[in-house]
């Protein structure tokens, strides 16, 4: 039996807003740690790992260790029934092929739920070890998220290369080039707003801007975005979720052969 | 020219 109470909904929608995209079919873990998936895209260039932490649950029920397979468009679908302010109950019998969403309004007075199908899915899980990296950028997510849309308006890459002066974002395409370049900023007001860079060494990676900006569709879930480089290692861009856990994307960079 | 690499490259399965 599993029931994972969720007080905070809007946080489950925003999760799967931010993922859908990039995954289509998912299989969900469930363990007394917490909530989880890792999951690649169908061209095994990106991965996602999600966790959402048991005692970021109000109520958290899970017997025994739960893999359930999702389509993560129709899990989607559901949750976009929640309302913004509703609690959100994920439920689940033991070897049952159905997980129950329930959805209550913050007064109580609407009560749903919705019953979806589960199915089996065949996932490879990639064990990821801890790693030291030559630089983490931390900075708002919403600049990161303009940067990479301002750039593929201009090319298809983006080379991301951290430097004592700054971190810079650069791209090339048909009609001309660009460059952004973003300094160390501790001293604004609010800690959001600081960009911070936190460099070993000088990277510098190229990957595609297709797959960072479905990234940046987990913006809504935090104020900041960190992004730890190692050269010729895949990128990691991690969106923290207030008090209970994060998505983490691993993108593999482009290499010259 | 750079080419893409598969993610699965750079960890092993577990």
């Amino acid at each position: 039996m599993l029931e994972l109470r969720l007080v905070q909904g809007s946080l489950l929608k925003k999760v799967l807003e931010s993922i859908k995209e990039l995954v289509t079919d998912a299989n969900f873990d469930c363990s007394s740690t917490g909530f989880s998936l890792q999951a690649m895209d169908s061209s095994h260039v990106a991965l996602v790992a999600l966790l959402l932490r048991s005692e970021g649950f109000e109520h958290y029920r899970c017997d025994r260790n739960m893999s359930m397979g999702m389509n993560l468009n129709n899990m989607a679908k559901m949750l976009k029934c929640a309302g913004n302010d509703d609690i959100i109950t994920i439920k689940a019998d033991d070897g049952g092929d159905t997980v129950t969403f329930m959805f209550e309004s913050p007064t109580q007075d609407k009560i749903s739920d919705f019953e979806m199908k589960l199915m089996d899915i065949d996932s490879e899980h990639l064990g990821i070890p801890e790693a030291e990296y030559h630089a983490i950028v931390k900075m708002p997510s919403s600049e990161f998220a303009r940067i990479c849309r301002d750039l593929s308006s201009i090319g298809d890459t983006v080379v991301i290369s951290v430097t004592k002066e700054g971190v810079k974002f650069s791209t090339k395409g048909d009609i001309g080039s660009a460059n952004i370049v973003c300094r160390q900023n501790t001293s604004v007001d609010k800690p959001e707003e600081a960009t911070v860079i936190d460099m070993n060494e000088p990277v510098s990676l190229t990957f595609a801007l297709r797959y960072m900006n479905s990234f940046t569709k987990a913006t809504p879930l935090s104020n900041t975005v960190s992004i730890s480089l190692s050269n010729e290692l895949p990128v990691v861009v991690e969106y923290k979720i207030a008090e209970m856990g994060y998505v983490r994307f691993y993108l593999a960079p482009k290499i010259e052969e | 020219n750079r080419n893409q690499k598969s993610i699965k490259s750079f960890y092993s399965t577990v």
